[in-house]
């Protein structure tokens, strides 16, 4: 089963 | 204020049919230099960035940061009202409550000046920084072609795999009751033309959920070519280059367990 990464976990806020 | 004019109103249409149906609301973010919109879908998955060079428009002014709220749907309604070849002109003051827009066409009998307003509101979304990548794998390719490759293959299952390897780059697809795998061989050339590269460091997998890869060939319009950037475990980097500007999108990989 693969699981779907969120965008937050590679890119921080400004 | 903001007044920027627009050859023609087709850029921005095509551009809406490419963001709409991943954002609902977003800032167009108006300055000096242009128009920059960043947006990340309701899941947190994807992210689409566009960027509107000042240059591109037949006439800019923009006197300070400008920040315009937009609902795409309703943007989406008012430019559907314009003809592709309008010249179109944005214009907002610096209160910006209003986005107003004007079609300019000249028929065989007469000018037609058409004039929409609508409103706009105040978005409060998180900016992402997003870091510059040296990327193992870049491939450019067709964008009709890439279109046709994640669509055919969204129809067996809901993920592909892309691998970028010496051979080529690989999309698969393992669904259910199908799978499928489509080869791109690195030297695809038709008749000297060069049609794509592939450029390669290191192997690349990764994994996508394909009803987004579809969503972001929406941009097919905007430009004949598409690049896609890639490293083991990062996002995906999907770039339409045109004219007056890009649109880009991330998407985030699905990693085994």
């Amino acid at each position: 089963k693969m699981k779907q990464k969120s965008l937050m976990s590679f890119f921080g806020k400004k | 204020m903001l007044e920027a004019k627009l050859s023609e109103a087709a850029l921005l249409k095509r551009l809406l049919d490419a963001v709409k149906e991943l954002v609902s609301d977003a800032n167009f973010e108006c300055n000096e230099e242009g128009i920059q919109l960043q947006a990340m879908d309701n899941s947190h998955v994807a992210l689409v960035s566009v960027k509107l060079y000042a240059s591109g428009f037949k006439r800019y002014r923009c006197d300070r940061p400008l920040p315009l709220g937009v609902n795409l749907g309703s943007l989406t309604k008012v430019l559907k009202c314009a003809k592709d070849d309008d010249i179109c002109t944005l214009k907002a003051g610096d209160d910006a409550d209003i986005l107003s827009l004007t079609y300019e066409a000249k028929s065989a009998y007469a000018d037609r000046i058409a004039e929409y307003e609508m409103k706009l509101m105040d978005i409060d979304a998180d900016q992402l920084g997003i870091p510059d990548t040296d990327y193992d794998a870049s491939v450019t390719m067709p964008s009709s072609e890439f279109l046709r490759i994640v669509r055919d293959l969204s129809l067996l299952g809901e993920s592909v795999r892309i691998e970028v390897s010496k051979e080529g780059i690989r999309f698969v697809s393992d669904g259910e009751a199908a799978n499928g795998n489509i080869l791109i061989k690195q030297n695809a050339e038709a008749s000297g033309k060069k049609k794509g590269s592939i450029e390669m460091n290191s192997a690349v997998t990764l994994t996508f959920s394909l009803k987004y890869l579809v969503n972001f060939s929406k941009s097919s319009s905007l430009s004949k070519k598409v690049q896609l950037m890639m490293s083991n475990d990062v996002p995906l980097l999907v770039s339409y280059a045109f004219n007056q500007g890009h649109i880009r999108y991330y998407l985030a990989p699905k990693i085994g367990d």
